[in-house]
């Protein structure tokens, strides 16, 4: 394990936490993509079926129990708990666009053609435009919370500590993925437009909108 | 190996 890899893994935790409490304190997911949260949640459970099958290290089984753990714990807050601040209105977009290609695609293009590998690697597209019905619930309503950029912004940033990993355990280790390394690229380029606002903005102490 | 890298990770 390096430095990038640990941050990484840290700074995913700091999200999915800060996303969780955020909503407790609150009572309120206002502001939330619901359909963003399910995507995750699906996300974890195709990646994680592993726990089932191997055992890596108590830090590795321990990590993928808390993630999966609050995911579903947030899609309750959310369509269970706290469905009446639920904004369903302004969360319309279209998953089936998301879920149908990356199914498609994690058939054609995996290391090997077993139910396993092919869930995880669906996982792995998945989870790289996951984050499209929160941007884009963003953009509809032109506004966000600053704990929620908060959580967006370490949810942004572990995919590009993973990417420094990535070329890290190339050099080091001589281990390679390049589904994940590909995959890893879309995400983080799908957060540099928000990594812009989050800088210019909200570090700045303002609160993040987007001109009407 | 090519996807062992994945294996460990999160």
């Amino acid at each position: 394990m390096n430095i990038f890899w640990l941050t990484g893994d840290l700074s995913h935790l700091a999200a999915i936490v800060i996303l969780l409490l955020k909503i407790w304190k609150t009572r309120s997911c206002a502001g939330i993509s619901g359909k963003g949260q399910l995507l995750f949640a699906l996300v974890f459970t195709t990646r994680y079926l592993d726990l089932l099958t191997s055992f890596i290290s108590l830090y590795n089984t321990s990590m993928k129990l808390i993630y999966i753990a609050c995911s579903y714990a947030t899609v309750y807050l959310i369509y269970m708990k706290f469905k009446a601040t639920y904004d369903g209105n302004h969360d319309t977009f279209r998953v089936e666009f998301l879920v149908v290609p990356v199914g498609g695609l994690s058939f054609l293009i995996n290391h090997d053609f077993s139910p396993l590998e092919i869930l995880c690697t669906f996982s792995i597209y998945l989870e790289s435009v996951a984050i499209l019905p929160q941007l884009f619930m963003i953009s509809k309503t032109g506004e966000a919370e600053t704990i929620t950029t908060h959580y967006l912004f370490f949810l942004g940033l572990y995919r590009a500590l993973y990417l420094v990993n990535s070329i890290w355990r190339f050099y080091f280790e001589g281990c390679f993925d390049l589904i994940a390394v590909v995959a890893g690229v879309v995400q983080t380029i799908l957060y540099c437009d928000f990594f812009y606002l989050y800088i210019t903005k909200v570090l700045k102490g303002k609160k993040l909108s987007l001109p009407a | 190996g090519r996807e062992a890298a994945r294996k460990d990770e999160l």
